[in-house]
Parts: structure tokens; C-alpha cells; sequence
């Protein structure tokens, strides 16, 4: 059998949080070692786990993801291979559902390890990736903790997701 | 953030993938650890594979998975490896973080310095999971 570990961030996630996100690292476990079994790719089996919390707003990736101080959404993503130690990276990208698979085009397609903002959203395009609006990435958990982190007087954020999340 | 890190069952092949939406309130712009190797995450067969989680320009200050990957190759068992390294940035600069970790053995390490961080493996048939120090559940596959 493979071995699969993820993780659904750390913090001073609230308790009424930690159903949610149970509920959430078990269905990405075993959505992993579901396209393990199809595939016998640990890389296609982490990358299923990683795009599943993407999906889901408990956690703070893709939907769901905190917001800045203009109230948008910034995301990033790392993707690495231990065989050849290849890499792939993105920060600064908008509007996509799946970072982590643009991270990985980034490593399969290009020369570099690491693309930025709009270039890396141009790169999203050239590959194919579809465009997903504010309204699909931005919860209203999201909105929710950057009222309160205005409201706090911008003090050092300390707990999770929609909440005021470290990232 | 979330991450997930694995091992194949031939070979001893590793990955490593992490993503993030950043911190609330963060500046247009900001870059946090998660896309940076050896802070966000790191992965190399012959020592192992690292996902890390938390306060994001702490764990870049302190390159957390590069450390946890150094403790690794210092012979230190996973559990050990993370759990020191989380502790130790947390001491050394400030804020909180996590680390899931898979060494080149297939030991699974688990480490946080934060209150909390929601965790979960799988081996051989069963998962494994908790989010509080100290806690483990398991269930089924």
C-alpha cells in the first residue's frame, strides 16, 4: 500500500471547525488512494487530495481561501518529485479552481521552478486552465474574517481560516 | 493551507504538494512560505517528503522544511524531526506552525507548535487522524 499523509492547516482553528475539516482530510485520503488504485501515481493520488480541499470551503485553498486587504484572493501553490527533485511553483494567482495543478504544469512545462501573478494566470490560460469567478472562490466565512480582522484593528491574525487564517 | 504528501508502494517514490490562500489581511502581493522550497515543502527519495503549514513569513524566516529535512538526514524519526523543528521556530522567531512528514522508510511524522493542526494518514488499510496534541483517532479505509 502507499503511504498518504495530508494535513488541513494549522492554528487556533475553532472547535466548531473541527468536524468540518475531519470530514474533509478523510474524503481527501481516500479520494487519494482512489486514484492511486486507478493510476499507481503517488503524484496524481497527492495532487487528487490537494484539489479536493481546493474544493472545499472548510479549508484555506482555492474556494475558501482568506482574503487580502483589498478583498481579494491571492493563492499559491508548491508541487515536488523526489526522484529528479523537480519542482513546480506559483504565487499571486487569481481566479483559478487548482493551483496545485498549475503548480505542477509550471514543473512539467516549463524550464523554471517558480511563476508569479499575472504571468503565471497568462501560463494558467496557455494550458488550458478555465477561469472561476470571485464568487466562486470568496465565501462569506472569508468575507467574515477580513470584516474581523478590520474590526480587531488589524492585529496579528492568530486563528484559522474565514477567521483570520494562517496560511 | 492544505497539503499532501505520499510514497508509493514501489520504489520508495515521494511528492510533496502544499496550497495556500495566504493570511487574512495580508498585503496585495505578499508572498508567503508555502510556494518557497525548503519553507513551505520539500522532497527528496533519499532523506524524504514535507508539507509545512502556519505562520507563513516565520516559516520562511526559519526555512522550516529544510530543517525538518536536516533533522531527517541527522537520524532523527520523523515525529521527532517535525515536532523539533516546529518548536524550535517558534522559539527562535516567533509564531506557530505544523509539518506532516514521510522519511525515506515510510515513517509517517506528525509535528506542531500551533494549538491545533488538522492531520490525517493512511497505511495499510487503516487512517489515522487527529487535529489536538496528543489525540488519534482511526478508521477504516
Amino acid at each position: 500500500e502507499p503511504v498518504i499523509v495530508v494535513h488541513g492547516g494549522a492554528g487556533n482553528i475553532p472547535d466548531n471547525r473541527d468536524q468540518p475539516k475531519f470530514d474533509g482530510i478523510l474524503t481527501a485520503i481516500r479520494k487519494a488512494h482512489a486514484i492511486y488504485k486507478q493510476t499507481s501515481s503517488i503524484m496524481d493520488a497527492c495532487q487528487a487530495a490537494v484539489e479536493y480541499m481546493e474544493d472545499e470551503p472548510a479549508f484555506n485553498a482555492g474556494r475558501g481561501s482568506v482574503l487580502n486587504l483589498k478583498g481579494e484572493i491571492e493563492m499559491e501553490a508548491l508541487i515536488m518529485e523526489g526522484k529528479d527533485m523537480k519542482a513546480g511553483s506559483v504565487t499571486g494567482v487569481r481566479n483559478i479552481a487548482h493551483p496545485i495543478a498549475l503548480a505542477r504544469k509550471v514543473m512539467e512545462n516549463t524550464p523554471h521552478v517558480f511563476l508569479m501573478g499575472a504571468s503565471a494566470n497568462e501560463f494558467a490560460q496557455k494550458m488550458g486552465f478555465e477561469t472561476v469567478s470571485d464568487d466562486y472562490l470568496i465565501t462569506s466565512d472569508a468575507r467574515t474574517g477580513l470584516d474581523n480582522f478590520f474590526k480587531s484593528g488589524s492585529e496579528p491574525i492568530t486563528t484559522e481560516i474565514g477567521h483570520g487564517g494562517v496560511g | 493551507t492544505v497539503g499532501a504528501i505520499g510514497m508509493d508502494r514501489n520504489g520508495g517514490h515521494m511528492v510533496s504538494c502544499t496550497s495556500t490562500g495566504g493570511i487574512t489581511g495580508k498585503m496585495a502581493g505578499r508572498v508567503g512560505d508555502t510556494p518557497v522550497l525548503g519553507a513551505g515543502g520539500y522532497c527528496d527519495n533519499n532523506v524524504g517528503t514535507i508539507s509545512t503549514t502556519g505562520h507563513g513569513d516565520s516559516i520562511m524566516r526559519y526555512c522550516l522544511a529544510q530543517r525538518i529535512m536536516q533533522n531527517l538526514e541527522n537520524g532523527e524519526t520523523p515525529d521527532v524531526a517535525a515536532q523539533k523543528a516546529c518548536d524550535g521556530m517558534s522559539a527562535r522567531v516567533g509564531g506557530s506552525a505544523g509539518a506532516i512528514v514521510i522519511s525515506k522508510s515510510g515513517e509517517v511524522g506528525i509535528g506542531f507548535s500551533s494549538p491545533k493542526m488538522a492531520w490525517a494518514y493512511l497505511k495499510n488499510g487503516i487512517i489515522y487522524y487527529g487535529i489536538r496534541k496528543g489525540e488519534q483517532f482511526s478508521v477504516k479505509l
